[in-house]
């Protein structure tokens, strides 16, 4: 079974074309594993990804350094996993 | 939950529970409800529809499903609520009564039965169908970028380990090819609704392009009619559009596919984004939306029943 454990899901704003530009090139780079919920597409939209732990400081360093603001969804992907199973399991019971 | 009315809406269900329900439900309302079987997944499950008829021969009709990114747990969640609704309420509501008089409705659940397996059983976070592609290690394929609509314009990836992988070449996804032949064969299909989450928009054609459809004008006000009726229980605020002006590009979709062949009433939905998460929505919203979005549904359905072509 796959493990989400210490992934994390950013919520990105982007101010600019430009920084529109920037996470749309992200989308190219396949060592990062992102896993785009919400694609980059205008600043009027928000753009979600699920961030592989291995790969969150790179992409916060990449999100700071360019000034792109985000904020933490999902601190850790797994433990809502897990939450979202023992409601299941509560759900049966009932 | 050995019927319907014990059924527990407010939380999710595995695909066997799905599809006992299903069962249920054609055995509470046998003058309404069959469950028919139009084709089977990659991995061999049935792709289950449910039709909803007072009779009548190949009358006009509503296509509706739900589920077909299989990690989007809320769109076959409430499309069991609607189902339900629909076969509760006929009879008893007038405006969807006459729309039963006059039209069938399809509804197909569960639209990526192997991906939402594979949701409950290895990998929550799976959206694609889980078919095999020749010499790449990646599974599946995006159901919403293989239909015959613009296939490989923009918008798709011809990676197989993207998430908007659009497949070998267009219906290569029997679930996809299954829908296809049943419209086609079927050959009356007046409405199309297809339900997706978590964005809180109301889209129509085109995806592929930025060329407006003849009916612009209709459907643009077919949907902010829609979404002013969904907004008005809970307040939740969509935007409507075509896709390509809302959202993005995105070519080979079920919406264009539906317009391209004649069903002029195609619509995607995207359900609510207010969850404390934004994609994982909390089963106590499970209903709420449901409830909002059955609003929406209406408004589409009885436009189709109001303005035959």
């Amino acid at each position: 079974q796959k493990l989400f454990v210490g992934d994390q899901v950013l919520r990105i704003t982007a101010s600019s074309e430009e920084q529109i530009t920037l996470l749309k090139e992200l989308q190219d780079l396949e060592h990062l594993k992102l896993d785009f919920w919400r694609e980059p597409v205008k600043t009027a939209l928000a753009v979600d990804v699920r961030v592989p732990f291995a790969g969150l400081q790179a992409l916060k360093v990449f999100l700071e350094s360019n000034g792109i603001q985000y904020r933490v969804m999902i601190d850790d992907v797994q433990m809502l996993l897990d939450e979202e199973k023992e409601e299941m399991f509560r759900s049966h019971d009932r | 939950e050995r019927n319907t009315n014990n059924f527990d809406y407010a939380s999710y269900h595995t695909l066997e529970e799905i599809y006992s329900w299903m069962d249920s439900l054609e055995a509470e309302y046998p003058d309404l409800v069959t469950k028919i079987q139009i084709g089977s997944s990659f991995e061999g499950r049935p792709i289950n529809v449910l039709k909803f008829s007072t009779g009548g021969s190949n009358r006009p009709a509503i296509w509706l499903d739900s589920g077909i990114h299989a990690r989007e747990w809320i769109t076959p969640a409430t499309g069991i609520w609607s189902a339900k609704k629909i076969a509760s309420d006929y009879g008893r509501d007038p405006s969807l009564t006459a729309i039963l008089n006059t039209m069938d409705i399809f509804f197909e659940i569960v639209t990526n039965p192997d991906g939402y397996y594979f949701t409950h059983t290895s990998n929550r976070m799976w959206r694609k169908t889980r078919s095999i592609n020749p010499g790449s290690s990646c599974v599946g394929v995006d159901p919403n970028r293989n239909w015959g609509a613009g296939f490989g314009g923009p918008g798709t990836s011809t990676n197989p380990c993207s998430e908007t992988y659009l497949g070998s070449f267009e219906h290569s996804e029997s679930e996809v090819k299954s829908i296809v032949d049943f419209i086609l064969g079927h050959g009356n299909f007046k409405a199309m609704i297809t339900i997706h989450s978590y964005s809180q928009m109301l889209m129509y054609p085109y995806g592929y392009t930025s060329t407006e459809t003849p009916n612009q004008q209709e459907l643009h006000t077919l949907a902010k009619s829609a979404v002013d009726a969904l907004a008005a229980l809970h307040g939740t605020k969509y935007t409507y559009g075509s896709m390509i002006t809302t959202i993005y590009p995105a070519s080979g979709t079920t919406a264009d596919w539906g317009y391209l062949n004649g069903i002029k009433y195609s619509f995607t939905f995207e359900l609510r984004d207010t969850g404390r998460y934004g994609f994982l929505l909390p089963a106590e919203q499970i209903i709420p939306t449901a409830q909002e979005t059955w609003l929406a549904l209406m408004k589409i359905m009885e436009h189709a029943r109001d303005n035959p072509y």
